[in-house]
């Protein structure tokens, strides 16, 4: 009798179920209304065969936003897992669009699907890149921003994972000082 | 525990799901 290979046939399990999301900034619509969940998946094989089928971030137009959250997390500041959380930011600038946007946002994605950030991984709600004429964003949500071990551990292993040189700071805000901030910039509650 | 991947192991299955 032939005696066959799970890892023949049995797709790679993930941690977490994850949710892929896309925004298109359409003024006549609600906020809410141009935001579409796009695919659902499970596996490292399903992660790819979604991967490969959209568009890379650079090619998306000014305006829009991938969103890759936990099930059952909507990629919004009111979720009950995102409301007393926070996000690393990273912006860049208009050069890195060419040179680094796509490597960066695989990068991140890779980071959340392989749970790279260890027991702190489960402070992770979510990733978001951002399509803007002024400086395209990537951010990593996480669920509290009072948890200063998980939100400094998350951010060291993802500037190291993106490569950014040790001399550039990264800030991580919390989502109630974005959402209430007066000028364009939030006030950092953690750096690295 | 965690089912952690590393990204040289998940890069390995990026044009995997094409060919099978």
């Amino acid at each position: 009798q032939e005696v066959v290979n799970p890892e023949d046939y049995i797709k790679h399990p993930l941690q977490n179920r994850w949710a892929l999301w896309f925004f298109k900034n359409d003024k006549t619509k609600t906020w809410q209304a141009n935001l579409r969940l796009i695919s659902k998946f499970d596996t490292v094989e399903d992660f790819w065969a979604l991967y490969n089928h959209i568009q890379l971030s650079s090619n998306l137009i000014s305006g829009c936003d991938y969103s890759l959250f936990k099930d059952g997390i909507e990629p919004m500041w009111e979720d009950e897992r995102n409301k007393r959380g926070g996000r690393w930011l990273i912006t860049l600038s208009k050069q890195q669009r060419r040179a680094d946007l796509d490597r960066f946002w695989l990068e991140t994605l890779l980071c959340l699907v392989g749970e790279a950030f260890d027991d702190h991984s489960d402070d992770v709600c979510g990733a978001v890149v951002n399509i803007r004429t002024k400086g395209d964003k990537l951010a990593i949500w996480t669920t509290d921003y009072e948890n200063k071990d998980a939100i400094t551990h998350i951010g060291q292993v993802w500037k190291e994972r993106l490569g950014v040189p040790h001399k550039v700071i990264i800030g991580y805000q919390s989502h109630a000082d974005t959402a209430t901030k007066s000028g364009s910039t939030t006030k950092n509650k953690f750096v690295v | 525990g965690k089912r952690q991947y590393k990204r040289d192991f998940l890069l390995g299955f990026q044009f995997m799901a094409a060919c099978t």
